[in-house]
C-alpha cells in the first residue's frame, strides 16, 4: 500500500522557523531528514501504484533518488530497461534524461514506438581538452540518445573506484500533467571506457 | 582551444582561454551580448571583533571582511560538444567545482556546482558564494523572490520603511533568494534560478552573488527579511563557532564520512532584454520548483506509452469504477 500521509506529516512537522532555516542542533536536523525521507519511501509506493495503473504493467517500479551523482542500479545493469517519465507542470516538456550505464550504444524508443537514432560519444586520444568535431545544433525532439564519459568529480562523489563510466543521453518529453514512456535497449557493450584525464596537477 | 565556448540555438557562451573563466553570454536570438564574469569566493568568518562580539553561526552570518578569497584564479577546464549536450567542467580547487551545461531547445545557461568538503584545517570559518560580475549600470538596486512569488527590489544599504544606519556592508545586504534574484539596467536582465533558498545580494553595482547552500526547497521559507540578525537560510558554509543564539554548537555538519558536507545544485542563468525577461523566467522557477521526473522498469516497458491529463482523468474514473476501493 502507498500513502503520502507520512510525508505530509514530516513536511508539516519541517514549518518549524529552524528545520527550514537549519537553525537546530546536529540530531535534531538528522531527525528531521529521518522523518522526510520515511515519508518519501512511501509516497513513493504510492506515485509507483498509481503509474502501474495507469501504465497498465506489473514491472516493479524505481525510483534512482541519487541521479544527480549519477548513481541508478538499474540502469547500470540492466540491458533493457523502460523510463517512465512524469510531468506534474500545466505545460507539456522536453526533458533531457541522463542516466549512468555501462554500455557504449544504446536504442531509444518514444511512446509511439519508434526508433530514436543512437550515437556513442567516447574520449578521443587527443590532448587534454578532448573536444569533439562541433556538431550541427539539432531539434530538441529529433536529436539522437548518445553516451557521454561520467566527470571526474561525479566519479569522486561516488567514491570513485564503482558505478558506470558512461551516461545515457536523450530528450524525451512529456504531456501536461501526464507521462511519457520510453524503451531503453543496449546493442553492444562496446570497448572499456578510458577515464577522462584531468590536466597534470 | 583558443576561443573556448559553447553554444545553441539560444545562447553563445565564451570563456576566457587563459583563465578557464566564464567570460560573455550571448543571446542569439535578440542579437545582444553581455561581458558576465563568474567565479567562487568564501567570506572568512567572523568569531567577534573589537567592533562587536558577535560570531558568525549557525543563525548569524556575519563575515570578517567585505572582500571575498577566490577559490581560484585559474581554473582547469574540459570541454565536451555532442549533439545533445555541450558543457564546460571546470575544477576550481580539490572541494569545489563547475559543469556549465547549454543543450539543444534550452534558453538558459545550466551551471551545476558542486562544493565541499569545505576545508577548516586552517582554522577558519568559510562561507562559499557564487559570484557573477557584470558591466550594467544597476545604482545599487537588485531583486529577490519573496516566497517564490512577489519579487521585491532591495536597494544597498537602505529599508523602505525605517531609516538604516549600516553596521554590516556585506550580511546586512543579504536577503533571501527562494527561487530567482536578477540585476538590471534599463534595457537587459541577467536573472539567476535556484534549485533550493539560499542566501543573495548584490554588494557591487553590476554583481550579484548567491551563497551556495544545501536544503530542501519545502516548507515556508522567510518573508523577505533581511538576514543581518536572524539566520542567513541554511547556506553552506563550515563554522568553528557557536554565535550563542541558542544552538550552542557550531555549524560544521561532519557528513557520512566525517570529512564535512558535499553539496552539489544548479543555477540556471537567463539573459534577456529587461522588459520580457519574466517570460521566460517565470515557467522556468516553475519547472525547477516542481520539476518532471523520471521513474525505471526492469524490461520492455508497459502497453500503454503515453497518457496526458485527460487519458489520466478518464482512467482514474474507469479504475475505481471497476471496483478498486480508490476513493
Amino acid at each position: 500500500p502507498g500513502d503520502s500521509s507520512a510525508l505530509r506529516e514530516a513536511v508539516a512537522v519541517a514549518q518549524h522557523h529552524d528545520a527550514v532555516s537549519g537553525t537546530e542542533r546536529q540530531h535534531v536536523a538528522d531527525d528531521y531528514a529521518r522523518q522526510l525521507a520515511k515519508g518519501w519511501d512511501s509516497c513513493q509506493v504510492l506515485v509507483a501504484n498509481a503509474l502501474s495503473l495507469l501504465g497498465g504493467t506489473k514491472e516493479p517500479l524505481v525510483f534512482c533518488n541519487a541521479l544527480n551523482i549519477s548513481v541508478c542500479p538499474l540502469s547500470e545493469t540492466s540491458a533493457q530497461f523502460t523510463v517512465i517519465l512524469y510531468n506534474p507542470l500545466a505545460w507539456g516538456v522536453a526533458w533531457p534524461v541522463r542516466l549512468p550505464v555501462r554500455g557504449t550504444s544504446y536504442a531509444v524508443t518514444d511512446p509511439q514506438g519508434r526508433p530514436v537514432a543512437s550515437q556513442v560519444s567516447r574520449d578521443s586520444p587527443k590532448p587534454p581538452v578532448p573536444t569533439e568535431p562541433p556538431c550541427p545544433p539539432c531539434e530538441p525532439l529529433t536529436c539522437p540518445p548518445q553516451v557521454v564519459p561520467v566527470s571526474g568529480v561525479t566519479r569522486w562523489l561516488r567514491g570513485g573506484a564503482g558505478g558506470a563510466p558512461g551516461e545515457l543521453l536523450f530528450q524525451a518529453w512529456a504531456p501536461p500533467l501526464g507521462f511519457s514512456t520510453f524503451g531503453v535497449k543496449q546493442l553492444s557493450l562496446g570497448a572499456p571506457w578510458d577515464p577522462p584525464r584531468w590536466p597534470s596537477g | 582551444d583558443p576561443e573556448p565556448q559553447i553554444q545553441n540555438e539560444h545562447l553563445r557562451v565564451l570563456f576566457d582561454p587563459i583563465t578557464g573563466h566564464l567570460r560573455e553570454i550571448q543571446n542569439l536570438a535578440k542579437g545582444f551580448s553581455l561581458p558576465v564574469f563568474q567565479s567562487f569566493y568564501w567570506y572568512n568568518a567572523s568569531t567577534g571583533d573589537a567592533l562587536c562580539p558577535q560570531a558568525s553561526g549557525a543563525y548569524i552570518f556575519r563575515p570578517n571582511a567585505s572582500t571575498p578569497i577566490p577559490v581560484a584564479k585559474r581554473v582547469a577546464t574540459r570541454l565536451l560538444k555532442t549533439a545533445l549536450v555541450q558543457e564546460l567542467h571546470q575544477n576550481f580547487s580539490a572541494w569545489c567545482s563547475q559543469v556549465l551545461r547549454l543543450r539543444p531547445g534550452q534558453p538558459y545557461l545550466e551551471l551545476e556546482w558542486t562544493v565541499g568538503p569545505i576545508p577548516v584545517s586552517d582554522g577558519l570559518g568559510k562561507e562559499v558564494i557564487s559570484r557573477f560580475e557584470t558591466p550594467l549600470r544597476t545604482a545599487g538596486r537588485f531583486y529577490t523572490d519573496s516566497n517564490g512569488r512577489q519579487v521585491l527590489e532591495r536597494r544597498r544599504d537602505y529599508r523602505p520603511t525605517w531609516n538604516l544606519n549600516q553596521s554590516e556592508p556585506v550580511a546586512g545586504n543579504y536577503y533571501p533568494v527562494n527561487t530567482r534574484i536578477f540585476i538590471r539596467d534599463q534595457k537587459v536582465q541577467l536573472t539567476v534560478l535556484t534549485d533550493r533558498s539560499q542566501g543573495g545580494s548584490s554588494i557591487l553595482d553590476g554583481s550579484l552573488e548567491l551563497m551556495v547552500s544545501w536544503g530542501q526547497r519545502g516548507g515556508t521559507p522567510r518573508e523577505g527579511t533581511p538576514v543581518t540578525s536572524p539566520c542567513p537560510l541554511q547556506v553552506h558554509r563550515r563554522l568553528l563557532n557557536d554565535d550563542n543564539r541558542g544552538v550552542a554548537e557550531p555549524l560544521d555538519e561532519p557528513g557520512d564520512d566525517g570529512q564535512g558536507l558535499v553539496v552539489r545544485g544548479r543555477h540556471l542563468v537567463l539573459l534577456d532584454t529587461a522588459a520580457t525577461a519574466a517570460d521566460q523566467h517565470r515557467p522556468q522557477a516553475q519547472e525547477m520548483v516542481t520539476s518532471p521526473y523520471v521513474v525505471l522498469a526492469p524490461g520492455p516497458g508497459p502497453h500503454l506509452r503515453q497518457v496526458s491529463r485527460e487519458g489520466l482523468g478518464g482512467h482514474l474514473r474507469q479504475v475505481s469504477r471497476e471496483g478498486s476501493p480508490g476513493s
